[in-house]
């Protein structure tokens, strides 16, 4: 079968299979494989493992030509916020969490805000996580305006002298109209607040989610600009193909991925190992 | 939408005459692409266009003056019968307490899910809940908060216990002297490839006896649904499936890809993050949502 002659077409079906079984999404998946097969034309002796290594490299350039993939959070002369948004259960606190560890580490002075006043607990875990780390936290009594809290933690941060606040909101589905509306006023509250301040807003997706993470980058991307995402609870076995569209439709890069559930487990996106591990 | 695409594909053909395999193959293409479309697990999907393939090139389809409409209510029926059809109610033991384990990945609603159940029996019933996530920072404040705030019977560990199954243990004894009749164990989020976790719930499930083990499902999950699903079920057999995130716009293929592969009924369906928000499951409605 792969002994060098004409890909057959089980070969074809294997490829789509594999990246449509990575969340790629048939859309993408077709057009790539249609690409591929084109090239493919080209080649005397097209078997699978050089089959595997033309589409790798596709793959890589697709996400190369991201600009932004794979950086870390940027940091010039003013302070930098972090502003940390997404759907309900992503992830967003611990990486909140683990982004502070990060910068603190590379010798940043940072402070957290926990923006999300609506959830059960919320500020807790973000408190008991800024303890860990050694980090102050800006809380305000559960029920309260989230941009408030934004707010004070601007002020802070400033009387502070940090290099970086990072902020960790509320969950929400970028269905709700309101919710989306609050997330939109805190980024107006940062402009009016610290306007020459670095601003990384970034959406963090679980790595298991499927077509719907495109949307996600869609809607929250229509409502805020959105600097990068961080693909969360990567140390699943899941693929986040669609971090692939995400970066050819939408031009948002991955910055971070999220590798387990404990303080230290963040890293910068690399686009070759994500490759590797979407073709297996 | 899939019927526009259906009706688009046997537009032309009415006037040839008959349809042929080929015709169908076209239609079938559809079918898939929707289905993968709403994140319906890659070999699920191609085991239900197989399915409907089977059904469609029957003479009914093929002689039909309608068969756009012919092979949409065969794909209906198919994915009917695969989500298993009605609804399915949470099962009560009849020797109480019944006792309920919450399990699932990383954030998918299990805590929430806890207290929602436990408030939708609350008027019929005495819900206990239990919180025996000890890992993640917060989560038994969070059970707290949100037992309270639904009015609902609250129990967690003392500072520092980090043995759920001694907790289990202490809450069946609680329960008991204060005449709870249900019982609600939230348990820890955790990856189905991770060993140690998964022994830990296989050993939480024989200290429990669940009368119904949940499966917490996000409606987002993608093409993972598969393999999550099947390593909890392998480990601890599942009874129910919960789909949270109900409210957003994914269009929720997981839940075909889960029940396909477990064999187990979806049981609730997450609406929104109130308490109130959990609806009892309509298969109908996902079929129609899954299929864009
Ligand atoms: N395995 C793994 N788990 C993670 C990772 N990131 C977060 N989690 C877990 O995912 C769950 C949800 O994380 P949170 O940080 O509370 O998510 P969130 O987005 O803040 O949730 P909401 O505020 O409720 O919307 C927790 O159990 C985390 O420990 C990761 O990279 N890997
Ligand atoms: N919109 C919406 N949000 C939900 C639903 N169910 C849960 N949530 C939210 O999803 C987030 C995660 O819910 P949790 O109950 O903390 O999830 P969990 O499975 O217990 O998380 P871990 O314990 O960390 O594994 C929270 O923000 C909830 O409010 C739902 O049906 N709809
Ligand atoms: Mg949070
Ligand atoms: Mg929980």
């Amino acid at each position: 079968l792969f002994s060098g002659e004409v890909p057959t077409e089980s070969f074809w079906d294997s490829l789509e299979e594999t990246l449509i079984s990575g969340d790629a999404g048939i859309e993408l998946t077709g057009e790539i494989i249609r690409n591929l097969r084109e090239k493919s034309g080209f080649f005397r002796a097209m078997n699978r493992e050089n089959g595997l290594s033309l589409l790798a490299g596709v793959l890589y350039e697709h996400l190369a030509a991201v600009k932004g993939t794979g950086e870390p959070v940027r940091f010039g002369q003013a302070p930098t916020v972090v502003l940390l948004l997404g759907v309900n259960g992503s992830g967003k606190t611990t990486t909140a969490a683990k982004m502070a560890w990060n910068l603190q580490k590379e010798g940043k002075k940072v402070i957290l805000a926990a923006a999300d006043t609506f959830r059960a607990a919320a500020a807790d875990q973000l408190k008991a996580w800024g303890e860990r780390s050694g980090t102050r936290v800006v809380t305000h009594a559960p029920g309260g305006d989230p941009g408030a809290v934004v707010f004070d933690a601007i002020q802070a941060a400033k009387a502070g002298g940090h290099d970086c606040l990072v902020i960790d909101t509320a969950g929400r589905l970028h269905t709700k109209a309101n919710l989306m509306e609050e997330l939109i006023k805190m980024t107006r509250i940062i402009e009016r607040n610290c306007p020459e301040w670095i601003v990384e807003s970034l959406l963090v997706i679980d790595a298991v989610t499927g077509q719907n993470g495109f949307r996600q980058a869609q809607a929250f991307g229509n409502a805020i600009p959105l600097t990068g995402a961080v693909i969360s609870k990567y140390d699943h076995t899941a693929k986040g193909g669609i971090i692939l569209s995400v970066g050819r439709e939408l031009g948002l890069p991955v910055r971070y991925v999220g590798l387990g559930e404990g303080i230290e487990d963040l890293k910068l996106f690399e686009p070759e190992e994500f490759v590797d591990a979407l073709l297996g | 939408s899939l019927r526009e695409r259906l009706e688009g594909v046997f537009k032309g053909l009415k006037n040839r005459g008959k349809l042929t395999e080929e015709d169908i193959s076209a239609a079938l293409r559809n079918v898939r692409r929707a289905l993968l479309e709403g994140d319906v697990n890659f070999r699920v999907a191609r085991d239900l266009v197989e399915k409907i393939r089977e059904r469609a090139l029957g003479r009914d389809v093929l002689d039909s003056i309608t068969p756009a409409q012919q092979v949409i209510a065969i794909v209906f029926e198919e994915i009917s019968a695969l989500m298993g059809g009605g609804r399915h109610a949470l099962a009560f033991s009849s020797k109480p307490p019944s006792k309920y384990l919450l399990v699932g990945l990383q954030g998918s609603g299990k805590t929430t899910t806890c207290v929602k159940i436990a408030k939708k029996i609350s008027d019929s019933h005495k819900p206990l809940v239990v919180a025996c996530d000890f890992r993640r920072p917060a989560a038994v404040e969070q059970l707290r908060v949100l037992a309270q705030q639904a009015g609902i019977g609250f129990f967690g560990p003392e500072e520092g216990e980090k043995d759920a199954r001694l907790i289990v243990d202490k809450a069946l004894d609680y329960a008991a002297q204060r005449l709870y009749d249900v019982i609600l164990f939230d348990t820890a989020g955790r990856l189905d490839i991770d060993e140690d976790l998964m022994d830990e719930l296989a050993s939480l499930g024989q200290a429990v006896e669940p009368t119904e083990t949940l499966l917490v499902v996000d409606a987002m999950t993608g093409q993972e649904a598969v393999n999550v699903a099947s390593a909890f079920h392998g480990r601890i057999p599942l009874t129910g499936i919960v789909l949270t995130k109900v409210d957003g716009d994914s269009r929720g293929g997981a839940s075909l890809s889960v029940r396909a592969v477990t064999g187990v009924p979806v049981k609730f369906a997450g609406v929104g993050e109130r308490i109130a928000d959990l609806e009892q499951f309509d298969p109908d409605r996902m079929a129609q949502r899954i299929l864009g």
